[in-house]
């Protein structure tokens, strides 16, 4: 185990039958990841990951009920609850860093998260509408420490116009929000609803997590 | 940490969408346990952006929502189980089937108490067939009336298709054919079935790893 990104090869022979070669993925969804170096030991591995809708979506979302909720918990809930999980643009995640225990300097660093990630989308359908940021923003690594924020902040962009449909901008975000996981976990699937029995619809999900897992989410 | 991110461009409207997570979360990240701890950071979040057309799907009455709900949640279970798979230091994936409850949640909570056993989950990474330390964990779960001790039976089943080991039938302990299950234990998916009585209809599933040495070496190397 190490706390770094698993790229091919470091994956365990066991595990590689669980990391998929292909896809089929939503439309209308784009996906991208770049290294911002939140941790200084990793030098190399991409720590920051950008899920992307082209058009303002729906959201929901699931936090955990510790009371000691990390400042991107509290800001995504938030921002949720302030826009009825309408207008919905993004997911920004960093690994590396939990920015949880950080006190209001750390909830002022989620928000910023989130406000950088929106520059992303001001596009005509994103205009801003007096409801603040369209992005939930997730952290996940070691808790009690600031994020690297200014390293954060100026790879947004990178990640933004990295952004893509292909399988491989799937598989390298599923990477970049892992810590000590040992293979990224991404799965799609299509189906079909009966209240459109001609339409194929796709859901794509990814997930990481290895220790500290005993998720009591509401 | 446990995060999640799911999107599809089937048509949701908030409301409806918020209702198919957190059901679909109840019974797949919800019912997940590596090591027992809960994260500062747990979030799962979901997006819709509806670009695939079709009617929009607003309420639990909309046609396609039960149909979504299936999907989604089966979709998260896999997910789930992926990160039971990855679970720091452990060797098994371990299935843990609490039925014949008087409720859902008596039934999860059973199986719960059983995959947070520090010595249920190093008896599995031992390759104990220790149907006591699981019976032990089902007897303290808190605010539980369906356990009857009496009634209570515990196998193993095998994930082959092969016949259950059963451990113990309705409070007694059966002869356990110790090569039989140490076959079973050296798979690296195992059941724990575990029938709690003999009137509940209501099962839970629960899905867990083993304790291993390797678990406290990373853990204890992690520094914050």
């Amino acid at each position: 185990r190490r706390y770094s990104a698993p790229g091919e090869g470091s994956i365990p022979p066991a595990k590689q039958k669980y990391v998929p070669t292909s896809g089929t993925y939503p439309k209308g969804f784009l996906a991208a990841s770049t290294h911002a170096g939140v941790k200084p030991s990793n030098t190399k591995f991409d720590d920051l990951a950008l899920i992307a809708s082209e058009s303002p979506c729906s959201g929901a979302a699931v936090f955990t009920k510790n009371k000691f909720q990390a400042a991107p918990v509290t800001v995504t809930r938030d921002m949720l609850k302030r826009r009825g999980g309408s207008g919905i643009r993004a997911v920004v995640v960093n690994s590396g860093c939990a920015n949880a225990v950080t006190g209001k300097g750390g909830i002022e660093d989620a928000v910023r998260m989130g406000e950088e990630t929106d520059k992303c989308f001001e596009d005509e359908s994103s205009q801003p509408d007096g409801n603040g940021s369209r992005t939930v923003v997730m952290s996940t690594g070691v808790i009690g420490q600031r994020l690297p924020l200014r390293r954060i902040i100026h790879k947004i962009p990178v990640a933004c116009s990295g952004l893509g449909s292909t399988h491989q901008h799937w598989l390298s975000a599923a990477r970049a929000i892992c810590t000590t996981d040992t293979f990224p976990k991404l799965l799609s699937r299509s189906f079909a609803l009966p209240s459109a029995p001609d339409t194929t619809y796709s859901l794509v999900g990814m997930t990481k997590g290895a220790g500290m897992i005993h998720p009591n989410m509401a | 940490t446990l995060l999640g991110i799911l999107c599809t461009d089937a048509p949701i409207a908030p409301s409806a969408l918020q209702a198919l997570l957190s059901a679909a979360i109840d019974k797949s990240f919800n019912s997940i346990s590596i090591d027992g701890d809960t994260s500062t950071n747990d979030t799962v979040a979901l997006l819709a952006n509806g670009a695939a057309g079709g009617p929009l799907i607003t309420s639990a009455s909309s046609p396609g929502y039960a149909e979504m709900q299936q999907t989604l949640t089966a979709f998260a279970v896999d997910l789930a189980k992926l990160v039971v798979r990855d679970g720091e230091g452990a060797t098994k994936f371990v299935t843990i089937r609490v039925t014949n409850a008087a409720s859902y949640a008596d039934a999860k909570k059973v199986a719960s108490t059983i995959a947070r056993s520090p010595l249920v989950k190093t008896a599995l990474y031992g390759k104990d067939a220790n149907w006591g330390r699981i019976l032990c964990a089902t007897g303290y779960a808190e605010g539980v009336d369906s356990v009857v001790p009496a009634e209570t039976s515990v196998s193993f089943v095998p994930t082959d298709g092969s016949a259950e080991l059963k451990l113990l039938v309705k409070g007694e302990p059966e002869k356990v054919d110790e090569a039989r299950a140490a076959e079973i234990l050296e798979a690296e998916d195992l059941e724990i079935l575990v029938r709690l009585s003999e009137r509940g209809g209501q099962e839970a599933v629960y899905w867990t790893g083993d304790f291993s040495h390797e678990y406290v070496t990373i853990n204890g190397d992690y520094r914050t």
